[in-house]
This record gives C-alpha cells, sequence and structure tokens, in this order.
C-alpha cells in the first residue's frame, strides 16, 4: 500500500492546499514517488500543480464513479516524480450524486489500494466540509494531517474535526492514524497568534508538529504561476518551512 | 419581506463570517432591526456573536426541518437590534438528510418570509460550499453579497460562484440579484492583493464595492471575545470599514 495523508479541515482557507501541494513537492524532491488527489470540487491543488482547467481528461471524479482506477487519471505535472489526480467541478454534486450508492464511503479506497504499484505517499486534499467527499479521502487514508491556522475561529472547529476522526477510526477505516498538526500562516509579531499556538501545543502536546509555516507572501503568489513554492522561490521562508515539514515527517516515521 | 442577504462564497477562510457580523453591527447600529442566520454547520458567526455552544437552544436546523419558526429560534445577542438564530453542528448531516425532502431547495425561504414582522434586514452567513444549504440561502435571498479575499485561489472560484448564482436566478430564484463583491483583508504592501483587487475591479466593474476591508489584527481578535469588532474595538481600520461598507450598501440601494 501506498502510504495514504488525507489534508483535512473543515475550516475553510486554513492551508490545506498549499500543504497538500508543498508538502508533495518536497517529498517528491527527497526522491519519493508520490501523486496528490485533488477532492475539492474549487480545484486549486490542481491549478497550484500547473493543471490547466482545459487539460483535466480523467478526474477523480471518474474514479469516485468507478469508471477510472488511478492510474488512467494520475497525470505528470512539471515536478519529477509528482503526480496528479485532478478535481473535477461535477464533485460539487457528487455529496447527492453518490449518496444512494452502496459503500458510498469506500468509493475512494478500492482505488488508492491500486495505487501502491506506482507511489510511495499519496497525499488527498480535502475540501473546507466533513462531507461524504472528507469522509471517503479519511476512508482511504493511513494518516491524516490537520493544517491549522492560528487564528480563533479556526481553532474552535478542531474538536468536530477530532471527533469526525474518532468516529471513522472506530467504524469506517480502524488503521486510521492522526499524523499531527500543522500550524500553519504564522505570523511571529501577532499576539493571538502567538496565544492560539500556545493554546494548541497545550492541547495536542507531541501531536503538533516543531515546523511551523510562517505567514510569507511568496506562497501566495506561487499557485498564480502553477508552481509550488518550492519551485517558485525555493529559498523563501515558506519553502524552507514545507522542506523542514517533510523533513519531520519522515523522522517521525522513523525513516528520516 | 425583510431585506435578506445571503453572504456566500465556496472558497474558504475569505471573511464571509467576518463580513456577516460586522455588517449586521454595522446596520443595527444605524438603527435597523437586524437578524443574522448561521447556516454554516461550523457556527463560527454564532461564536462571534457570543452565543456559547451551550446555550444554543432552537437552531437554524430546527427551521429547516420545519419544527420551527423564525421568531423561536431568533435570539437577542449583546448588540440591541441584532438578533440571531444560531447555527446546530447537525447541519453537517443537513445535506444528506434533507436531501430526500420534497422542495429541499425552499426550507428556509418559508421561514425567512415569516421574519418580516420583527427585522429589516436577515443577513445569512453561508459555508464554504455550493451545497444544499448554500442553496437554500441563495433561494431565500433578494441579494447575495460576495467577500473575496485578494489571493489568487479565491478569484479561481469567483466564476463557478456567478454560475451558481446565475442556475439559482433562472429557475429557483428569479428576484436574486447580486448585493456586491466586497475585497477583504486587503494589504496594501502586499503586489498580489493589488493585482488581483485590479482584475476584479476590471472584471466586474461598478459590482465591486469602493469600500475595501484592510487585513486588521483587531478583526481576528474580536470573536475571542464573543464580539464584533465593532464593539470589540470601534477606532480600527476594520471597524471603520465595515461601517463605511453598511453606508455604501445603503446609498447603493437609494436609501443612504
Ligand atoms: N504560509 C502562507 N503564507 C501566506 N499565504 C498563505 C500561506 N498558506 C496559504 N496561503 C494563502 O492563503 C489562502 C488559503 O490557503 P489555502 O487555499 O491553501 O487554504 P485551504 O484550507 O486549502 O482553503 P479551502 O478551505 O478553500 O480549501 C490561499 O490564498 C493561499 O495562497
Ligand atoms: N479584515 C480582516 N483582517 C484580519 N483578519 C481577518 C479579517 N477578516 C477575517 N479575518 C480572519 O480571517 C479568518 C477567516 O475569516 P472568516 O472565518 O470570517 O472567513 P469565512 O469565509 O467565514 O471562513 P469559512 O470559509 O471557514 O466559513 C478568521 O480567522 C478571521 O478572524
Ligand atoms: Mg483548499
Ligand atoms: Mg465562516
Amino acid at each position: 500500500r501506498a502510504r495514504t495523508i488525507a489534508i483535512a479541515n473543515q475550516k475553510g482557507g486554513v492551508g490545506k492546499t498549499t500543504t497538500a501541494v508543498n508538502l508533495a513537492t518536497a517529498l517528491a524532491a527527497i526522491g519519493r514517488r508520490v501523486a496528490v488527489v485533488d477532492l475539492d470540487p474549487q480545484g486549486n491543488a490542481s491549478t497550484g500543480l500547473g493543471a490547466a482547467r482545459s487539460a483535466r481528461g480523467v478526474t477523480v471524479y471518474e474514479i469516485l464513479l468507478g469508471e477510472a482506477d488511478f492510474a488512467a487519471a494520475a497525470v505528470a505535472t512539471a515536478i519529477p516524480a509528482l503526480s496528479l489526480v485532478p478535481s473535477s467541478p461535477d464533485l460539487a454534486g457528487a455529496e447527492l450524486e453518490l449518496s444512494t450508492r452502496p459503500r458510498r464511503e469506500f468509493l475512494l479506497e478500492a482505488a488508492v489500494a491500486g495505487a501502491a504499484a506506482s507511489f510511495d505517499d499519496v497525499l488527498i486534499d480535502c475540501p473546507p466540509s466533513l462531507n461524504l467527499l472528507t469522509i471517503n479521502a479519511l476512508v482511504a487514508a493511513d494518516r491524516v494531517l490537520v493544517p491549522l491556522q492560528c487564528e480563533f475561529y479556526a481553532l474552535e472547529g478542531v474538536a468536530q474535526l477530532m471527533r469526525t476522526i474518532e468516529r471513522v477510526q472506530r467504524g469506517l477505516n480502524p488503521r486510521l492514524g492522526l499524523e499531527g498538526i500543522v500550524l500553519t500562516m504564522y505570523d511571529r509579531r501577532n499576539n493571538l497568534c502567538e496565544s492560539v499556538a500556545a493554546d494548541v501545543r497545550g492541547h495536542f502536546g507531541s501531536r503538533v508538529y516543531d515546523t511551523v509555516i510562517p505567514r510569507n507572501v511568496r506562497v501566495s503568489e506561487a499557485p498564480s504561476h502553477g508552481l509550488p513554492v518550492l519551485i517558485y522561490d525555493h529559498r523563501c521562508p515558506g519553502a524552507q518551512a514545507y522542506m523542514q515539514l517533510a523533513a519531520e515527517l519522515l523522522r517521525r516515521r522513523g525513516e528520516g
């Protein structure tokens, strides 16, 4: 089985897509064969990896319908050893459409199991919701990585997210574990950031990564060039932080 | 009928809740009787208006089920003339649960029609999705206000949002109009912001408010005190901008 990480948080705008795209790029740079699955109808991860909207042939939507397998949907990106299973706007209607299918929570899991032949790591970018798409990601995954913006509203949703993860662990996917919580858009000058970060570390302890992703404008510029920030400007603080995150992730697994 | 505005954008973290809470407060400060409907399972608008999670009795969920009317769910807030219809975590399952009901897109509309007796304005805070909850808000509303963060990924989703609005206008709610687009978290020092803002104004022209909401840390501190920023720190740039937004909104309607 490829190691599969769902990148999830129902709070919007906390850095899920940015983490999926850049952590995947860092893992590929270290020599692992990586695929990003864009499970968000917005399709931001697909854009961030340079896949133009018009060029998205077979997508994750066809995988959920059982009409295509992982290999058919995975396309190369400008980054060697990094592939993408692109999003589709049709995902917006998937909740209602797939809700009556048998084993509706396992539609992605079967396809991801088939990815092991060609990939070491699969990262799934989730939409900002705890809907059927995110549940499919949690069922298909071995681990959940939770990007957490250091803001008060973002803190509020963490308990609901942890309850959902526990529910999936108890029922649909007993092997699911928490990879960790990564603090994003961290601004040292902002007292609120410091106090939210202290709260989170106090509550979750070692489940919070040491690596913190700083707020860095180069990170938000990169997607407009269809590039991960690691390629757009590898010297900037954001790119450096994502490389450290990849190293810490592998270290925590005992592979660093 | 009370004037009903849906505050919607499927992109996460663009300032929907912050705009709903603070625009509502500014309208109440000018003397209008206002209600905020929190249609997001995260319940951030409820928290931002000081409604503790344990104190949320009858919620918008009971309204959607037809078990309660608007008046039964609306509770007072610390702000005179501003009421809240609180969220419920049960909204997370509402998509699947309500999808089989007849007239599933009109569940909120009937209740909002009953709000006119007590309110001049109703503002609906939407979740980061184009799901059945957001569709219910677009059907219940007269106008849609679109908060737009000046970031590349946020720009990407606007076309999809406009298509959804047009589809609702053609079918479910012909009276729905675009109130306007408001630029949020604007940082003058950030070139990306300037170029995204120029793009948006070039494309949408006068549908973009003159008032721009600046990035201002006091805005993100206010929710941790359960207060709108207009009350937390009425002199700060964020609070001033939301007051100007309310004035511009009324001026555009010919009521200013
Ligand atoms: N470290 C950072 N520094 C500066 N900007 C950032 C950083 N991380 C993300 N951003 C920007 O913040 C915005 C939100 O990030 P992103 O889109 O990755 O979040 P998300 O959780 O995937 O959002 P959604 O909930 O809509 O899927 C984007 O415009 C992104 O470019
Ligand atoms: N003008 C501003 N200046 C600084 N911070 C802001 C501003 N507006 C909003 N924020 C902060 O940015 C974050 C995102 O804003 P908010 O939660 O209102 O967005 P949203 O669109 O409602 O998010 P979601 O998609 O999760 O519902 C919040 O932590 C909020 O406090
Ligand atoms: Mg995203
Ligand atoms: Mg919100």
